[in-house]
């Protein structure tokens, strides 16, 4: 089971519409595809037409140990699975503060079902606190959503440091494997300057044994495009809303990359 | 002196970038203007061209009263002036956490100039932690920058009780004065669906004693404007940048608008 991290704790740089529909892609692929909302916000629970406040056990309760990951994943779609959040989640981070091995718990919680999906994707709230540490600890993989403007990369380098002291402290398994430029628009300079400065950055870590050495931006970028901001709203995947925009032709290309990718490896 | 707070606690939506140019359209009205960087990001600083690196005396150390507000404020273009965030801000909210009246530090801090500024405009980072209580319980008004999707409606009631809460415990003033819709796309449906769908929320409050019962709608909406995102590259305002595009116009009216509702009240 391939386990990727979705993260970036800038808000609204796209994790939540990458989780989706990579996940819906790879599903559509005839893939094992089991995705897990990591967020208070609940918005990837949302994005698949579920309500949160009707969802008795999620990924809090799984976090708390008071349900088991196995029972509570769901089936929200052919070969998509889903651990919803609800608004307990809001709690997590201080409840579990002080439990001893507290960024692991999630890693322990998939255990049982390693060889029943062919994919795991997290999608994490917008900050570097616990549950993105647990994301963290129990993927292999890191996908960076960002958003290709000047501020975009100020939190960059933090990122990447926290994904580093992961590898180094908890996790040595986990790489950031890609960088996924999201809400690119063509017809401006910025975007192609930023995406040169981040070529730059990651250009200088290869051969490095950091955790971002190998780290690529995917040669598809995903164009912004107002059907995958009207998908939400009606509880579907862009595959269900509108087929043929922009936004399904390039996420279908970031699943294909991301699964291909894997086979080289 | 009017006192602004500009808030949402949903990553990127435009409060940064709305401080900025709202300040420097007010700046370049000749009035008197002190914006203050509440985001350990220090966004606001790095758009005015700042590095946050070199500010020794920033909001944390007004916050920790190592250092006094009317004292650290730097004139940064003509009328503007800024208390900048340097990375000390990161553990302001941990640090502050017992201290007695941890709200309303930035409140006092405020008191001596109270006289010598038209306007003072808080950016906030995107958390409704303490740092963003002091921005409330300092200010009179907020501001709400919303991009007009679905998902960002869900956050939405979550900061107007926010707001309610201090209004009714700390700053009875408090009012959320103004939403300003962002990054909007006019060639798309969702962003009137969803302002129609604001519009309707904040007609249920009309005439209740709620802390939103006057907000309304601004008139003029940012639209979707790269030259807005690329302005910070550079250090500059919009109105140094590109003064005659879309972002500069918007951001004139946004200010002009904000300015003769305070004449009316
Ligand atoms: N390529 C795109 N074109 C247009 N709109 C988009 C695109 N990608 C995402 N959006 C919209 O932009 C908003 C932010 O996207 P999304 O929720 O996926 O970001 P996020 O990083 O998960 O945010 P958060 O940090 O709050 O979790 C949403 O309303 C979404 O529908
Ligand atoms: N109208 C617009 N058109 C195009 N780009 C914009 C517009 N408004 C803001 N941006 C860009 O979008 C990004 C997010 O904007 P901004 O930083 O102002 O949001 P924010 O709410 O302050 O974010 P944060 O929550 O991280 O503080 C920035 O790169 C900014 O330059
Ligand atoms: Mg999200
Ligand atoms: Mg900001």
């Amino acid at each position: 089971m391939r386990k990727i991290a979705v993260l970036n704790q800038k808000g609204g740089v796209g994790k939540t519409t990458t989780v989706v529909n990579t996940a819906a892609a790879l599903a559509g692929m005839g893939l094992k595809v089991v995705v897990i909302d990591l967020d208070p916000q609940a918005h990837l629970t949302i994005h698949l037409g579920l309500e949160p406040q009707a969802i008795r056990a999620s990924s809090y309760e799984v976090l708390t140990k008071e349900a088991r990951f196995e029972e509570e994943i769901m089936l929200v779609r052919p070969n998509l699975w889903l651990l919803p959040a609800n608004i307990n989640l809001v709690g997590a981070e201080s409840e579990l503060v002080s439990v001893v091995g507290r960024e692991t718990i999630l890693r322990e919680a998939i255990e049982p079902v390693e060889d029943q999906f062919d994919y795991l994707v997290i999608d994490c709230p917008p900050s570097l606190g616990l549950l993105t540490l647990n994301a963290l600890a129990a993927a292999d993989e890191v996908l960076i959503p960002l958003q290709p403007h000047f501020l975009a990369l100020q939190g960059f380098g933090k990122l990447l440091q926290t994904v580093e002291l992961v590898n180094k402290r908890i996790n040595p398994r986990l790489k950031v494997q890609g960088i996924l430029l999201c809400m690119f628009d063509t017809r401006a300079s910025l975007p192609s300057e930023v995406r040169a400065d981040i070529e730059h950055f990651l250009e200088s870590a290869r051969g490095t044994n950091c955790a971002w050495a190998q780290a690529q931006i995917l040669p598809t970028f995903i164009r912004r495009n107002i059907k995958l901001a009207e998908a939400p709203s009606y509880g579907q995947t862009i595959f269900e809303y509108e087929r043929n925009c922009h936004g399904a032709e390039d996420y279908t290309k970031v699943a294909e990359s991301i699964h291909s990718q894997g086979q080289t490896t």
